[in-house]
């Protein structure tokens, strides 16, 4: 059986601290990018490890606000932040807008923060 | 790079049946086997319907593409392509973590198994509250076929989660995206023909309307014209929408119909029945009291069996009977088959492109009410008979010739088989 221990089974209930964060900042959103294509994911093919330069980060905003039909501010707005918050699937919306000009084709192993030997 | 994370299968090979197709790699095989690994299965649901949901996520994919999916409970865990599993936070051996309740809810790997968040609230189909099941599934089982996420509405690989849509099925886009990586359905028919129904249209005025179907072996399909494919949720077994006639395809299906007749009869083997339309079901005798079903020889005189297939011809009030490379014209007012017939089907339907004509043995000889025209179907192909409108435009084309073959796939689409333990969902 699952493990509960109060007679209601209330503790069936995901406990809090199993409630996915809710993505409300300006770092929060950069994973969000990062983990799902948006962006190239911090130190995959010599990325930079530290932040991307907020150009970058804009632009992957814009691409995110455009496939969703919201204004493309490029700003983190609520709508865009709402738009990160909704339930979704965890394969990756797409592969990064490589700094080369090759693209790539259908990741072979779409879930992404696992680092995949290029060919 | 490992293929699976469930330690449950620790060391399974990477994947062996995969194919390189213009869009990437898919499955090679065309039945690919599946499992809810009980130790990962939900506690929201009950474990049979957890199965029964993707049992049906599955089915829905084979409708529209040739590939068939059986669910292996037997077989060592390391052979079945494709495994699913419930799981939170660290879940499962997989390098992703899930979240938590909301955001994240599931995710795949491409020719792989399929995570889902345990601690998403999942629900089954015919249930509002929390996250369909099925929606996920069907999407998820996308991703492990090779679909990438889509944002084209109304597409079931949106990666956002879209809660009461009306009907949740595949579209054309997301049918034609799976048909460019495992290509479209072919296969030859048994039979198809158009039903036609009396029916009250706008203010209560008879109308008439038509319905295509298709047979194959033991299923059949309603092909809906005006949406270019077959209707949701089908192929179905024969006894489940004909009643009182074989469980296997009839070889031929004729409706004589005339200003004092309205007769459809099924044949198959050396017998043939009368349906009743309206009760929906074989008749049990004729008029004469005589039982159905009846020899072909006594209620068609002159008539061989068993038939390839047949059709009536309208205008002419004739039976066509198709037999190996013989063609046979009855006159359903004499009860008769015409003093020149039999004849070669090549002399009566002459081939327009040398060379180009189906011979004998046809499949299904349909006229098709949405293409006002006659088809010969075999194998995969089809030969349309060159009609009226087609001689007046092209004097030169003989009567009832046979216009180059073409593949029934571009006529009709998705008429795809299902894994036979998926036929009656």
């Amino acid at each position: 059986e699952t493990l509960f221990h109060s007679r209601d089974r209330s503790d069936l209930e995901p406990a809090p601290q199993r409630r996915a964060k809710p993505i409300t900042d300006h770092h929060a959103a950069q994973r969000f990018l990062s983990k799902y294509g948006w962006t190239e994911a911090p130190g995959a093919r010599g990325v930079s490890p530290e932040e991307p330069p907020a150009a970058t980060l804009a632009e992957a905003v814009r691409r995110f606000q455009e496939a969703n039909a919201l204004h493309p501010s490029g700003e983190l707005d609520a709508p865009t932040l709402a738009a990160m918050n909704r339930p979704r699937c965890g394969v990756p919306d797409m592969q990064p807008l490589p700094r080369t000009a090759v693209s790539d084709p259908l990741p072979r192993n779409p879930l992404p923060g696992v680092s995949v030997p290029r060919a | 790079r490992p293929r699976r994370f469930l330690p449950l299968l620790a060391g399974t090979p990477v994947h062996q049946a995969a194919s390189s197709s213009g869009q990437g790699r898919v499955f090679a095989k065309r039945t690919l086997s599946w499992r809810l690994v009980g130790e990962a299965a939900s506690g929201q649901l009950a474990e049979a319907e957890q199965r029964r949901v993707f049992r049906l996520a599955f089915r829905m994919w084979s409708e529209v593409v040739p590939l068939d999916f059986r669910e292996d409970l037997a077989g060592p865990a390391a052979d079945v392509d494709i495994r699913l599993g419930f799981g939170r936070g660290r879940h499962l051996g997989c390098p992703r973590v899930f979240d938590g309740s909301g955001q994240e809810f599931a995710h795949a790997w491409r020719l792989g198994d399929i995570h889902f968040d345990e601690d998403e609230h999942f629900s089954p189909p015919n249930s509002d509250a929390g996250i369909s099941l099925l929606k996920v599934a069907v999407h998820e089982i996308g991703h492990v076929l090779g679909l990438p996420h889509s944002y084209r509405p109304g597409s079931v690989m949106r990666p956002n989660y879209t809660p009461r849509e009306p009907a949740f099925e595949l579209d054309w886009a997301d049918r034609k995206d799976i048909q460019k990586l495992y290509g479209s359905c072919e296969g030859a028919f048994d039979t198809a023909f158009d039903w036609v129904r009396r029916e009250r249209g706008g203010r209560g005025r008879p109308a008439l309307r038509f319905s295509t179907y298709f047979f194959r072996r033991g299923w059949y399909w309603l092909y809906e014209n005006r949406n270019n494919r077959t209707r949701y949720g089908d192929p179905l077994p024969i006894p489940a929408g004909w009643h009182g006639l074989p469980a296997l395809s009839p070889d031929a299906f004729v409706h004589v119909w005339t200003p004092g007749r309205d007769e459809r009869y099924f044949f198959k083997g050396n017998q043939y029945w009368k349906y009743d339309s309206d009760k929906d079901q074989t008749h049990k005798e004729d008029e004469r009291g005589r039982r159905y079903p009846r020899p072909i020889s006594e209620g068609f005189p002159g008539i061989p069996s068993p038939l390839d297939t047949a059709f009536y011809e309208r205008r002419e009030r004739l039976i066509y009977f198709f037999k190996e490379s013989l063609v046979f014209a009855f006159d359903v007012n004499r009860n008769r088959v015409l003093h020149s017939y039999p004849k070669k089907i090549t002399e009566a339907f002459p081939e327009v492109q040398p060379g180009d004509h189906p011979a004998r043995s046809i499949d299904s000889a349909y006229f098709s009410y949405a293409h006002k025209a006659v088809f010969l179907l075999k194998g995969s192909a089809y030969w349309r008979v060159v009609s009226e409108a087609d001689r007046r435009q092209r004097p030169w084309l003989p009567p009832n010739g046979l216009l180059p073959r073409r593949p029934i796939s571009d006529r009709w689409f998705d008429v795809c088989d299902v894994h036979a333990s998926t036929l009656s969902m």
